[in-house]
This record gives C-alpha cells, structure tokens and sequence, in this order.
C-alpha cells in the first residue's frame, strides 16, 4: 500500500468553467509527489512538492491565485506537519512570496517556532534567501474580479461554505 | 486552499497545507492553514490530515486533530473524516473537505461542500474527482 499521496485544490463552489482546470491541477500535483515516493524521497518533500505545484498553478487559491483581502492585497497561510517527530513549521498573513509552503518548512527546519507571522515571516524569508516577488504576480484577473464582485455592502464572500442548516 | 498528505516507504507520514484565505477577509485575518491540528496534522502513529473549507468553523472543532482522535478510537479513515466534517457542520455549519491516510496507506477524500478537486496517487494507480460520489482512476 505505501508509497501513497493524497492532494486537494480546496472544497467550496468550483465553477463548471473551471472544473478541467481543477481536476488536471490536482492530477499533475499528486504524480509529482509520487514521483518523488518513488524515487525514495521522504513524504515531507512529496506533500511540499504537491503543495507548492497547486501554489505556482493560478487555479487555485493558494500562493499565485490567491483570494484577495478587503483591501484587494494578498496575505497567505501555510503550515507544515513531520510524523515522525511532530515537528510542524507554519507562517501566516505573509505576503509577497511564491511558495509559502516552502518558507512554512524553513519555519520548521530552521527555526525553534512553530509559526511566524507577517512581517516577521517577510524579514525570515529574506534572512533564509527566500525571493520576494511583486504582489501583482501573485494576483490574477479572476481573483480581482471576484474581490471586486465581493465588495458590494450585502455579499457574502463565504456563502459556499457555511452550512445551511436542516 | 490546496493540501497534500503522503507516506512514504519507510512508513513516515507528512501533511502540507496551503491557502490565500477567505476571500475580501479583513487586513490581517489568520484561517485554520497554519494552526496546528486545524490546518494539518500529521503523527506517524495515526495518520494525517490537511483540510480545507470555513476556517472559522474548522478551527472551532481542530478539525485535523478531531479526525486522527476518531482513527484512535478505531474508525476507519473514511469513517473518522465523515464523523469530523459531520460535526463541523452539526456543531458550527461549516463546510470544509478532507484528505486523510493512515500509517498503512489507507486514504479518504471528504466533503461536505459542493465540490473538492483531489488525487490520489498509489500502486501507481490515479485517482482522482471533484463532485460528490465521484472517482476516476487511470494508470499513472
């Protein structure tokens, strides 16, 4: 039964439009970890291989594609988690960066915390060489469409997945 | 949101998770991504978990966690990811979805929003769906 990888694009409302484009994302994401299963890597580089191929794919809402803020800016979340120590690395609310996956894992290799935040995690991504990239990059004309579509006094941006309840 | 869970071949289990958020969420707003035991968690004893849906609600249960405790009581993956998100949405009603393994290689994909895109990859078989009830293979 091992190696085995198992990857998501997130759950919510997909428009039928973008129901190829989610499903080969995902696709592609779990051959490249179980690319590196095979090749005898460890599973943390196959979950971080995944990760960071559905965070550099604008389909999704992660790392480039990501969702906007009120403010029409990018802030992203990430966290990693080892098995066999418990060991775990996560930052949040950080911004212009491609791959937060990627800096989550420094967080957990390089650092005695667990999560670093905002611009303490801008100020460890350039101590560790980490490339800062230009918001825009990281923001497409769909997820601008949407911050804009979601702007209105009575929308509800988290429709999709509040239960409705009965 | 997008997530991965593997383990590899010498039986060590990972989680990975990854999100922009909520979409127009206030300046400075943290989801369940990088909380452990919300976003993701990974134990070599259990299983592991990453998750995606309402943060707000997933944080309210830790859902990751919620999950690998009902594996601990013997649920099966499956099983404990349905009795996870079941409560989410019972308790707090949120919606998220799930990928979950076990230290064996037994995997779920869950839901209980309209639709999740995941894969699965194993005995170089493809895996994958987005809707309810969905599951396609293909050789890798």
């Amino acid at each position: 039964m091992l190696p085995v990888v198992v990857v998501h694009g997130g759950a919510g409302q997909i428009p039928k439009e973008w129901s190829e484009k989610s499903t080969s994302g995902v696709c592609s994401a779990a051959r490249a970890g179980y690319r590196i299963l095979q090749g005898g890597g460890s599973s943390m580089d196959a979950v971080v291989e995944a990760a960071t191929q559905l965070e550099n794919n604008p389909s999704f809402n992660a790392g480039c594609g990501s969702v906007l803020n009120v403010k029409g800016e990018v802030e992203m979340d990430a966290i990693v988690m080892d098995g066999k120590t418990l060991a775990t690395g996560a930052v949040s609310a950080v911004r212009n960066i491609a791959n937060p996956i990627q800096l989550a894992r420094l967080v957990m290799d390089k650092t005695s915390h667990a999560c670093l935040t905002a611009e303490g995690a801008s100020q460890f991504a350039r101590s560790m060489g980490v490339p800062e990239v230009p918001q825009e990059s990281l923001i497409t004309e769909y997820s601008r469409m949407r911050w804009k579509k979601n702007l209105a006094p009575d929308a509800n941006p988290v429709e999709c997945q509040i239960g409705k309840m009965g | 949101t997008v997530g991965a869970v593997a383990v590899d071949s010498e039986g060590n289990i990972a989680c990975a998770t990854s999100s922009g958020g909520i979409l127009n969420k206030m300046e400075g707003r943290v989801g369940d991504t990088p909380c452990i035991g919300s976003g993701g968690y990974a134990d070599n004893r259990m299983g592991a978990v990453s998750t995606t849906g309402h943060g707000e609600a997933i944080m309210k249960v830790t859902l990751a966690r919620l999950i690998l405790f009902h594996m601990e009581q013997g649920q099966s993956v499956e099983a404990a990811s349905d009795l996870g998100l079941a409560y989410m949405k019972s308790r707090v009603s949120g919606l998220g979805g799930v990928v979950t393994v076990d230290p064996q290689g037994h995997w779920a994909t869950c839901f209980t929003s309209q639709q999740m895109a995941w894969a699965a990859a194993q005995k170089d078989t493809l895996h994958y769906g987005l809707y309810t009830g969905e599951h396609f293979t293909q050789s890798i």
